[in-house]
């Protein structure tokens, strides 16, 4: 085959014409399918070298200017049209099928040696087409390849998990290359294709949960594009049909895999602006199917009592991974040690936060919210796991709480303290992100939040307590359990003292407000 | 304040799983459902 | 990677080959008008004939949607010359959804698929061996009939006495 680019489209063109002949055929097709195959890889086209990557991508690139042809002829494509339009695609990716198929591979070698080979080609002439054309760019060709190509992997003999998966990570790799920061004019068809029927469920299920990493990584490359335009509670059309569309994707997760939502709650949570209080509700409310959830506003509920209260969740996100990052980790560790009143720790925490002022308008906040994520958590499941160690040990009075138990509490109370408003904000929020189903961290951080509510020592503290419960509350549903038991406990137990806060009554809107909330906690 | 989740076309009450019938993130309508099928080669 | 999110949001819009905000929004507005459509992920969903011939336009010209609903072939299933629309289907439409629900009927019917000689057989009594790897008895089998001067040629149903159904072949 010559290499030069010209001779090389003239001589790969009639070999896409053959092909798409033999496509047309009735009975034989399987023959002289395999008959092509063998004739394309003894003339050397599908060795995986340089010469097989030129070879995809002039077939794609007929492919995709096929169809642009026959859209520019009709731009209002009836429905039958549309299957005209997509016939080179449909014929490209039944060809790529066929060979993954039916190439002979060298003893050892995966039958699908050439896939992830072929979509690096494919990212690359969707990323260049992008790029060159920007709003010019047309998605559908590409769409319509990838859901031809996960239509006909998905029909692969199951009992080959292992090539299932392997394909699957092979698409999941393609999509995360395609992520709509790098390529946001193919967001849509690419939230389409993540979120397919014939991929994401299959991601999730089986495998052992190989694909749930994957997926994960993908979810949080939807959320880092959107966030930026979620920042500020009114979007605009566009913003809000994407924003929607993410709703359902999420809707889809929490009922058909929710342990999957419950289990990287922690990096969702991250790339979740704090305006998106309903999204991240969906997210927190997820609880694992085989859990009975008591209803919260059952009278004298013992949320102690629950077992399920003793029991750690799993959290896949990597908590303390920004902590290490940014060098805080080991302080943290020495500090919950030791407890040392005369280290600096507790009086720089507030300026670590801080992000440098050439990131603050990018992140559109002063704070690092990531890091005070990882330091809330972090420190909560260090103090949860004590906890659990005193408990078993029994013997200890409680008054020898371990040090690090009351470290952490000096830590959240220093924060408190130190933090202006925005940066109390999004500290309380790091803590509200916890109040999910029943367990440990569910458990510690409910009791925290209202330990910190009782020792505040001025009332805006307070309020901003009870404004973080609140804005969860008043928005659609769902809400999370926790949040719930959270709140029922501040508005009803009269150790808070909480209907005496002149804030519940600083307007009759706010004194409605509270009531129809806690009507609604029953 | 969010919005009713119930009014974006998914059936949240279902108790069969709903990734199965979902059509799109930009669809209300549950996809029509291609038959899941696979015929053994030999059908061939 | 797959570890935390990153050091602060929208950390990975610093990285390379990322774009700024105002970009990314006019390309989704370009986006938006050529999102896929819901016929973008239809297989040719009618069945497309490899030859298609004209026929008069009073003829259907497209298949019937009955065929797509497994109702339809359990009926056929229960009726004795359904049996031949079954067979009719499982050999005339290969790789179709009713190549699948004929095979699937034929099955319920206590027909069993030979690999090795691609034939549907019926027991047309209890088998007289029976073992692990196969059983040996007398069966009904559906077979297509070729011979010039007998003038009803077509599939037919025939007895085999003594076959044996290696289970190796069974599908």
């Amino acid at each position: 085959m010559e290499p030069d680019a010209s001779n090389f489209q003239k001589q790969v063109s009639p070999l896409f014409a053959e092909w798409y002949q033999i496509c047309e055929v009735s009975s034989g097709f399987d023959n002289a399918c395999m008959r092509f195959v063998l004739q394309l890889h003894q003339s050397g086209l599908l060795r995986g070298d340089d010469i097989t990557d030129r070879f995809f991508r002039v077939l794609l690139e007929i492919s995709v200017s096929h169809f642009g042809e026959v859209v520019q002829q009709s731009p209002k494509q009836p429905p039958h049209l549309i299957q005209t339009s997509f016939l080179a695609i449909d014929s490209y990716a039944k060809l790529v099928y066929s060979i993954l198929k039916h190439c002979p591979v060298d003893q050892g070698t995966s039958k699908l040696f050439l896939l992830p080979k072929i979509l690096v080609v494919t990212v690359r002439s969707i990323q260049k087409d992008a790029d060159e054309k920007k709003e010019e760019f047309n998605p559908r060709p590409y769409y319509r390849l990838f859901i031809n190509w996960l239509l006909d992997f998905g029909s692969l003999d199951p009992v080959h998990d292992g090539i299932n998966f392997q394909v699957l990570s092979a698409f999941a790799n393609a999509f995360h290359a395609l992520q709509p920061l790098k390529v946001p004019a193919f967001s849509f068809a690419w939230l389409e294709l993540v979120s397919h029927r014939t991929f994401m469920p299959k991601l999730l299920a089986g495998n052992s949960q190989k694909g749930w990493p994957l997926l994960h990584r993908l979810l949080v490359d939807l959320f880092q594009f959107m966030e930026p335009f979620l920042r500020n509670a009114e979007m605009g059309e566009l913003i809000r049909f994407l924003y929607k569309g993410t709703l359902r994707v999420l809707l889809v997760l929490l009922h058909d895999f929710p342990e999957f939502l419950c289990d990287y709650h922690f990096s969702f949570c991250d790339v979740i602006p704090p305006s998106c209080i309903q999204m991240r509700n969906i997210i927190l409310s997820a609880f694992p199917r085989n859990m009975r959830l008591p209803d919260p506003s059952t009278p004298n509920l013992k949320i102690d009592l629950l077992e399920e209260m003793s029991q750690a969740p799993r959290i896949l996100s990597d908590v303390d991974a920004v902590l290490k990052a940014k060098q805080m980790k080991a302080d943290v560790d020495e500090y919950l040690r030791t407890r040392q009143q005369s280290s600096p720790f507790l009086s720089e925490l507030k300026q670590r936060f801080l992000l440098p002022p050439s990131e603050v308008t990018h992140a559109g906040t002063c704070y690092n919210v990531p890091l005070i994520n990882s330091l809330v958590l972090y420190v909560g499941i260090q103090a949860v796991q004590l906890l659990q160690a005193r408990n078993r040990s029994q013997s200890q009075p409680v008054s020898s709480d371990p040090l690090a138990i009351k470290a952490a509490l000096d830590i959240f109370q220093t924060l408190m303290r130190d933090l202006d408003t925005e940066g109390r904000y999004l500290f309380l929020n790091a803590i509200a992100n916890q109040l999910r189903y029943p367990n440990t961290q569910t458990h510690y951080f409910s009791v925290v939040l209202l330990y910190l509510f009782t020792d505040a020592h001025q009332e805006i503290a307070q309020e901003q307590i009870t404004r973080v419960l609140l804005e969860r509350l008043i928005v659609n549903r769902p809400h999370p359990w926790g949040l719930l038991i959270t709140f029922i406990e501040l508005i009803k137990n009269p150790g808070y003292n909480f209907w005496n806060r002149s804030f519940t009554r600083c307007a009759p809107e706010i004194e409605k407000l509270f009531e129809s909330v806690s009507r609604s906690c029953g | 304040l969010g919005i009713d989740l119930t009014t974006l076309g998914l059936n949240l009450n279902s108790s069969e799983n709903l990734h199965k019938t979902f059509a799109s993130p930009w669809s209300e309508e549950p996809a029509k459902g291609e038959p899941e099928f696979t015929i053994p080669e030999c059908y061939h | 990677d797959l570890g935390a999110v990153g050091d602060s949001i929208g950390g990975a819009a610093n990285s390379g080959g990322m774009h700024d905000h105002l970009y990314n929004l006019q390309m989704l507005e370009a986006a938006f008008s050529k999102r896929p459509s819901s016929h973008d992920s239809e297989r040719a969903k009618s069945y497309t004939p490899r030859h298609p011939t004209v026929t008069p336009s009073s003829y259907p010209q497209a298949q019937a949607p009955i065929v797509n609903n497994p109702a339809f072939w359990e009926r056929l299933g229960l009726d004795t010359l359904g049996t031949d629309t079954l067979f009719f289907a499982f050999y005339h439409q290969p790789n179709t959804y009713q190549q699948y629900l004929a095979a699937k009927e034929l099955k319920k019917q206590s027909w069993r698929y030979h690999r090795k000689y691609n034939t549907w057989f019926q027991r047309h009594e209890e088998p007289k061996i029976a073992t692990d790897e196969f059983e040996k008895g007398t069966y009904v089998y559906f077979d297509f009939h070729v011979s010039n001067e007998d003038p009803n040629q077509g599939w037919c149903q025939r007895i085999k006495a003594d076959f044996t159904f290696e289970y190796g072949f069974l599908e």
